[in-house]
């Protein structure tokens, strides 16, 4: 007679499925790059925090350049989050950067405030 | 604690009685997987947490348009220049005083009980409710991690009561609600650290 195929137990496949935050997840690949580094694709980490408050729009697009510009707003993101104060992208800063948050500006002069109409 | 620029907040009549602030749920922009009568019941609890220390009241109404504050879940670009971005990252947005809108992101898993919720990405609707309706009165951001008031919320993670910073922070816009004790609170965080 005929069996339908069967897979034995030691050859099952598991497929893990990361289902946690897309949006910011690639950031862990700056952890540990400091000031003079040069990251491909930084330039998206500086429009974060562009968008949150801590980085004003440059004349021109953002670069993948950790300058000092970009090393202040790392020193105001890590005091106003209530991190250790380093200047650098080390654990505690890269994990807060890529929690879920609120969508307002941590600038409170940023925020969106419109009037009714 | 911390306020927007020009330390906006909400003005209704006279100062001598309790401000009422009506609020409504969006007629068209909801989500279907929880029920309304769940999602009233957080949002009620979590204006409460608000009501209990400051003399505002917080009414629901259902007439959307004319309410003050207007609560909705919204998905991607919503119309308004802040476009939300799928599961996780930003969880959702308010306007200050007295602009009156609040929005969730409707592709976030919203949950109201991580019991029977298992997913790894559920975020806790009260807790980020509770968040909103501060910017809805007036708060920005703060520093404290403790506080309702930080920016972030891990998933899976429940933060609803009210730390002393949020509670000095909006007392400052609006006063204090004659029947609440600072002593009561303090008690409760003490309480708290010690455990």
């Amino acid at each position: 007679p005929c069996f339908p195929a069967r897979t034995p137990p030691g050859l099952s496949t598991v497929i893990n499925v990361d289902a946690h935050n897309s949006t910011w997840q690639d950031f862990v690949r700056f952890l540990h790059a400091g000031k003079g580094s040069h990251v491909s694709g930084m330039s998206e980490l500086k429009r974060y925090f562009n968008r949150f408050g801590y980085l004003p729009i440059p004349g021109t697009d953002f670069n993948d350049i950790f300058d000092t510009k970009f090393e202040s707003a790392v020193v105001l993101y890590q005091k106003n989050l209530g991190l250790p104060v380093t200047g650098k992208l080390d654990t505690d800063t890269i994990s807060a950067i890529m929690s879920p948050r609120c969508g307002m500006s941590d600038d409170a002069s940023h925020a969106l405030h419109r009037t009714r109409h | 604690f911390a306020y927007f620029y020009g330390k906006p907040r909400w003005v209704r009549g006279s100062r001598k009685t309790p401000m009422t602030l009506t609020y409504a749920f969006s007629p068209s922009n909801m989500i279907d997987y929880l029920s309304s009568s769940d999602i009233r019941a957080v949002f009620r609890r979590a204006f409460c947490r608000w009501e209990s220390v400051i003399p505002v009241n917080f009414t629901e109404t259902g007439n959307y348009q004319s309410a003050n504050i207007r609560i909705g879940f919204y998905r991607g670009d919503h119309g308004d220049g802040e476009p939300f971005d799928g599961v996780l990252g930003v969880l959702a947005h308010a306007f200050s005083p007295e602009n009156g809108r609040l929005h969730l992101d409707a592709a976030e898993t919203w949950t109201i009980n991580f019991k029977s919720d298992k997913s790894k990405v559920a975020v806790d609707l009260e807790s980020v409710a509770t968040h909103e309706i501060g910017h809805v009165l007036g708060l920005a951001h703060t520093s404290v991690k403790e506080a309702v008031m930080y920016p972030s919320l891990s998933p899976r993670t429940r933060k609803v009561d009210l730390k002393i910073d949020d509670v000095k922070g909006v007392q400052a816009l609006y006063g204090s609600n004659p029947n609440f004790k600072f002593s009561s609170l303090l008690a409760l965080e003490n309480s708290f650290n010690q455990a």
